[in-house]
């Protein structure tokens, strides 16, 4: 999946 | 984006409105410690490199650069503002906090997701959060009155956190993969130093002024 899709939140 | 996180957010952001208020209006930063908010600044400095890099919508791209550029301002203020360093608490605020930045920063070079440079900083980031308040915390139990919109800053920081963890098991329970150890525990470890800050924030108000 996409490496930094998951760093959604601030 | 679920209530909690966006009401998390908003917590986060009227903490940074106070504080600001309170140094931009009254010209004081009496209470508040300069080396928390150095380790913010950098705490938002490494965690929103991938501003560059990666796009999630407006209003992350948005709320990271305020992040960015209200912790910058504050420390600016505190340190060359004039009227504003005039009311630091600069013998009291002596905690060693580049002693916390070394061990965030090897911890984020053995335990993190990917072994990447903006991972790694990324990861650093978080476990420098958990943490930067104990400098801020060694500075309230010093100075013992704190002014009301200082006990405000730190109510609403923690009002932050602990929305945050709603946000997290809400996320958990509603969307498929959704866990994220490195983040739930560091967020989890800053939620407790917290509810240290909550206990001496609620005895200032039962107790009258001072802290014992």
């Amino acid at each position: 999946h996409d490496e930094y899709h998951e760093h959604d939140e601030l | 984006m679920n209530i909690f996180r966006l009401a998390g957010d908003m917590t986060h952001l009227a903490s940074v409105l106070v504080l600001l208020l309170k140094i931009h209006t009254i010209k004081s930063c009496a209470g508040v410690s300069l080396r928390t908010q150095e380790l913010y600044a950098i705490v938002f400095a490494t965690r929103y490199l991938d501003i560059f890099t990666s796009f999630v919508s407006v209003y992350n791209t948005f709320m990271k650069l305020v992040f960015l550029g209200s912790s910058f301002s504050i420390v600016w203020y505190m340190r060359y503002h004039k009227a504003v360093h005039r009311t630091y608490d600069r013998e009291q605020d002596t905690f060693r906090h580049w002693f916390l930045v070394l061990p965030c920063l090897v911890l984020a070079l053995l335990i993190h997701e990917k072994f990447t440079f903006l991972e790694v900083l990324w990861t650093f980031s978080l476990y420098l959060e958990a943490v930067a308040i104990l400098p801020q915390l060694v500075l309230l139990q010093r100075t013992r009155n704190i002014d009301n919109l200082t006990g405000q800053y730190i109510f609403l920081l923690g009002g932050y956190r602990g929305l945050y963890i709603l946000n997290w098991i809400y996320r958990y329970f509603t969307e498929p993969h959704f866990v994220h150890w490195i983040t739930w525990i560091a967020g989890l470890v800053q939620t407790l130093l917290y509810a240290d800050f909550f206990y001496y924030y609620f005895l200032r108000f039962i107790g009258g002024r001072g802290v014992e």
